[in-house]
């Protein structure tokens, strides 16, 4: 977080903004249901925060190193669930577990969300030295309430967490009076419907909502490839990852007097000239050679002992760096240049062993130096944080996308948000951690984000509903880095991104603060989304609590008042319903413009919306009519309605298929 | 029983304020169901009392199928697991 505010433009270095508007978001509440939290961490301080908020119902629970005493202004609430985790674990033993039965973090995870939500002004910190800045919160001055429902099954190694006790932290987190509900947690696709209680966060996150409480979820890492995305019900702000305008440049020299900036987390001492070597079968020798990362530990010692070794992967994972990274300390090595895919996230070495990362190009410019040198030698020197330009933004390899594989008309993600090398709170016995902060990748970094933006605005609109304030982060997004340069989605190949990789874009909190317009959605919306996706009258009448009955025909889900238009099988003319408030001047004109898509037809009627102190509300129709022959993929737009000071923007994402519930290979 | 899971039993919103007395429709609603209050109380795990109305509860395949098809249940689902992201 020592770069994410200033790089969104969120610092309290401009006089007039959101940070100062809202006193940093010192009224609202964030709650959390993740790991715990390690209340010792400095980022947790309350030094200049004011009483607790008043709507605060919440409570400081006891257990194992843990006590009310741990709790602050800043820290207000800590409970933990884990009665369904332990009904279901009989091997879990609490008083061998290495976990806190309490809302204490074992993991690490939870303190470095929260960090990321509402943690307070800590400065001077860095990763040895690597991304040095102030750590803080979204919402610095906003309260954390940590609802832990995740634990650690010794046995197993894992962490996991039942839809049994999340449902439980969200019961409570809605008595307690949270503003806001952080979930950094995510089912693995395929999924069950929205409704269906077996997705617990879905179901709870819809009482949470209709009670007001913004709900913000990771959109999941198990991207690249496309319908990944998960908590994908549309009344969630499911979050997309970007990297930073941030680096992490390793100079490696080569004996050539090639330089090259390779990709590490590396904070020991320069490795002076020291032998390079590609494990290959020089032609007359018996041995094994593998110059696969994975595969390293085939070579004998002889082949990478006292040597720098240069490996290729195709694995996008971390662990295949750290793996080569053991494999050729073991043999006596002295470092290793990884030349893979850009991936996942950025680790550091074991013991700070050198290990740099390569894309291929470089990788293989490596490799050709070796084969044409008869000595060939390599100089690898401590990282060094690169920040701004020429240092642009991506989407995250691993970041989940759309579409959404349960109702490809609801867009997923919602938006995004810096999630990449992230550096947080942690607990002090976390492996890398660095005096109790840590950089972590993954949409559990980014969704925080949105989460401390969000209390920002409720301080600032406390009357708009989540609906309101997700459609305000979204129409007012950038679709560029904030520098106005295009942003790439990471996979293979690299391309622009879209809005199945990041939604409206990139969140944009001050822009965010005034959208002009927004989409709102109210229950009845709500209750023609479910009688579009054909779930039965009862089941929405207990859902609401009330006698519901859905309209026949039943509604179209293109006409459900999303700040996005999703058409995923054009064949006939469309015509669609959007709502706009104004939750701007009173007296405001706008004016539709349509960024175009190829082959597809898009009017708008009327083309002009008049609102004032008695039309606060007025709906607009938009017309696509398909000109393609043949069943395409996507093809993006936009939708802006301006009145010169405020762009309302949403994407169109329109794919025709003339021949319908048809999948083929081509 | 060895063959009992964890099962969550959705009722959607909250018929009444008073969340006691929602948590004792839950305990009833078990306590039909099993036969014994000691047993009802041995298979609650939880009862959702605030935001809406439900509860979790050890229940064998048969149990859950009996507890789904009573009025004013809305699904009644094995618990999940979800991973950090």
């Amino acid at each position: 977080t020592t770069r994410t505010w200033d790089y969104l433009g969120l610092s309290a270095a401009n006089p007039k903004n959101l940070l100062n508007e809202t006193n940093m978001g010192e009224q609202m509440i964030i709650g959390i249901i993740d790991t715990g939290v390690w209340p010792e961490s400095e980022v947790f301080n309350d030094n200049g925060i004011g009483p607790v908020p008043s709507h605060w119902k919440g409570g400081c629970e006891s257990g194992e190193m843990f006590n009310s005493s741990h709790c602050n202004k800043k820290l207000i609430g800590a409970k933990y669930f884990i009665n369904a985790f332990i009904a279901s674990h009989e091997s879990f033993n609490s008083t061998e577990s290495l976990d806190f039965i309490s809302p204490r973090d074992f993991d690490g995870h939870g303190t470095h969300v929260a960090t990321i939500a509402g943690g307070s002004y800590v400065p001077n910190i860095s990763y040895k030295g690597l991304a040095g800045g102030t750590v803080r919160g979204g919402a610095p001055h906003a309260r954390i309430a940590m609802y832990k429902a995740c634990w650690y099954l010794d046995n197993l190694d894992i962490t996991t967490c039942s839809s049994a006790d999340i449902l439980k932290a969200m019961d409570e987190a809605m008595h307690d009076g949270v503003d806001v509900l952080s979930i950094s947690l995510g089912s693995d696709v395929p999924m069950y419907p929205e409704t269906d209680v077996r997705d617990g966060i879905t179901t709870g996150a819809f009482h949470a909502v209709l009670k007001g409480i913004t709900v913000v979820c990771s959109g999941g890492n198990d991207g690249p490839e496309a319908q990944t995305v998960t908590n994908t019900a549309p009344w969630i702000v499911t979050v997309a990852a970007t990297t930073l305008d941030r680096s992490f440049a390793t100079p490696i020299t080569l004996g050539n007097s090639k330089a090259i900036l390779g990709q590490a987390l590396y904070t020991g001492p320069e490795l002076g000239f020291t032998s390079l070597v590609y494990p290959e079968n020089p032609g007359n020798s018996n041995e094994s050679f593998s110059g696969t990362c994975e595969f390293l530990d085939f070579n004998s010692n002889r082949t990478m002992a006292g040597k720098v070794v240069l490996c290729f992967t195709t694995s996008p994972y971390s662990g295949s760096v750290s793996r080569a990274a053991r494999y050729v300390k073991r043999a006596g090595g002295l470092g290793v240049i990884i030349a893979k895919h850009p991936g996942y996230a950025l680790r550091p070495c074991l013991d700070d062993f050198p290990c740099v990362s390569v894309d291929y190009e470089l990788g293989t410019d490596i490799l050709l130096y070796i084969r044409s040198s008869g000595s060939p030698v390599v100089k690898i020197q401590p990282s060094k944080t690169l920040i701004g330009q020429p240092v642009g933004t991506k989407v995250a390899t691993f970041s989940s996308r759309g579409p959404n594989s349960i109702s490809a008309a609801i867009l997923k993600p919602d938006i995004a948000a810096p999630g990449v090398s992230i550096l947080a709170a942690t607990n002090t016995n976390t492996t890398f951690n660095d005096r109790g902060f840590i950089m972590l990748s993954g949409t559990s970094m980014a969704a925080p984000v949105i989460s401390g933006v969000v209390a920002l605005l409720k301080s600032l609109n406390r009357d708009w509903s989540p609906a309101a304030i997700r459609s305000a982060i979204v129409t007012t997004a950038w679709r560029t880095d904030p520098f106005g340069e295009q942003i790439f989605a990471e996979g293979s190949p690299r391309k622009l991104a879209d809005p199945f990789d990041y939604g409206g874009g990139l969140v944009n909190p001050e822009k965010a603060a005034k959208p002009g317009l927004v989409y709102d959605l109210g229950l009845e919306d709500y209750v023609l989304y479910m009688c579009s996706a054909a779930y039965n009258e009862s089941s929405i009448s207990q859902l609401v609590g009330k006698g519901t009955v859905c309209s026949n025909p039943k509604p179209s889900v293109l006409d459900f008042n999303l700040p996005s238009i999703t058409i995923p099988n054009l064949k006939e003319d469309v015509t669609l319903t959007r709502t706009l408030t104004n939750v701007g001047p009173l007296d405001s004109v706008y004016k539709a413009s349509v960024e175009l898509l190829s082959g597809v037809q898009v009017t708008v009627t009327p083309e002009t919306l008049v609102f004032n102190s008695t039309t606060k509300k007025v709906s607009f129709k938009v017309k696509v009519s398909t000109t393609h022959k043949i069943n395409t993929g996507y093809y993006f737009g936009s939708l802006t309605w301006s009145d010169s000071v405020h762009n309302v923007t949403i994407p169109l994402s329109v794919r025709t298929q003339i021949l319908q519930n048809y999948y083929d290979e081509n | 029983s060895p063959d009992s899971k964890v099962h969550i039993v959705y009722l959607g919103e909250k018929q009444h304020d008073d969340p006691e007395f929602v948590t004792e429709s839950h305990h009833q609603m078990l306590w039909s169901l099993l036969g014994s209050k000691e047993d009802a109380r041995d298979s609650m795990v939880y009862s959702y009392r605030h935001g809406f109305s439900g509860f979790a509860a050890k229940l064998t395949k048969s149990q859950a199928k009996k507890l789904a098809d009573l009025p004013g249940v809305v699904h009644v689902i094995p618990h999940s697991f979800y991973k950090l992201s």
